[in-house]
């Protein structure tokens, strides 16, 4: 499942 | 962190600062698509917004931070500084074309019904297309300064390299960005055809690309 909406990618 | 979007980070700056570069030197915007470049300031404005919100690291905040300065500063060249050398007359894919589906799908699919995230939405979706009214005016001149299609080169390898990383990703953390990976798909096929104009016209020698 989709962690919190964090993106870390640029 | 992995080699492949390390790689493709630096591919995604090296094509930004080519571009820089060849609108300071020449002093002239000519065969730029100011409209490509707007949107590119838009999706990393409303990409970048986790500045406020999020601290990934240092690398993350450092390179979030120059593409909005470079992004701010391409658009500056092109509108204010050089704007009597751009060519508005052959920019004129029409915005609304991306703008409104765009927003539409963003708001349709989005992983968390909050403002942040759909605008994240909306720049991955964006980013996708941005790049339609530059290669639009490359058609409708039928040509391309090879500094220009060098631009657009590093451009496409930056998206290359990303599909690589999130295969490598998908194999070592089990991460999978569903939204991230279908619109990068679609971006990077934009770029194919580019791709084979590139290595058979501009690498073989010949100071422009022109269009068979």
């Amino acid at each position: 499942e989709y962690q919190d909406e964090l993106h870390d990618e640029l | 962190m992995n080699i492949f979007r390390l790689a493709g980070d630096v591919c995604h700056l090296v094509a930004i600062i080519i571009l820089l570069l060849k609108i300071w030197r020449s002093r002239s915007c000519a065969g730029i698509s100011g409209k490509s470049q707007v949107l590119f300031a838009i999706v990393f404005t409303t990409r970048y917004l986790d500045l406020f919100t999020v601290f990934i690291s240092p690398y993350n905040t450092i390179m979030k931070v120059v593409f909005l300065a470079l992004s701010y500063a391409t658009v500056y060249l092109i509108y204010m500084r050089f704007r009597n050398t751009f060519n508005s007359e052959n920019d004129s894919f029409r915005l609304e074309f991306l703008l409104v589906p765009v927003i539409g799908l963003s708001f349709l699919e989005n992983y968390a019904f909050t403002p942040l995230e759909i605008l994240w939405t909306f720049s991955i979706f964006l980013e996708s297309v941005a790049i339609m009214p530059q290669l639009f005016m490359i058609t409708k001149t039928g040509e391309a300064e090879s500094i220009t299609t060098h631009y657009l080169f590093f451009l496409g390898l930056y998206r290359a390299l990303y599909i690589a990383n999130w295969v490598w990703r998908y194999h070592t953390e089990g991460f999978f960005d569903q939204i991230a990976v279908v619109s990068g798909v679609v971006q990077t096929i934009f770029y194919i055809d580019f791709f084979y104009l590139y290595v058979t016209k501009v690498l073989r020698g010949r100071g422009k690309m022109t269009l068979p």
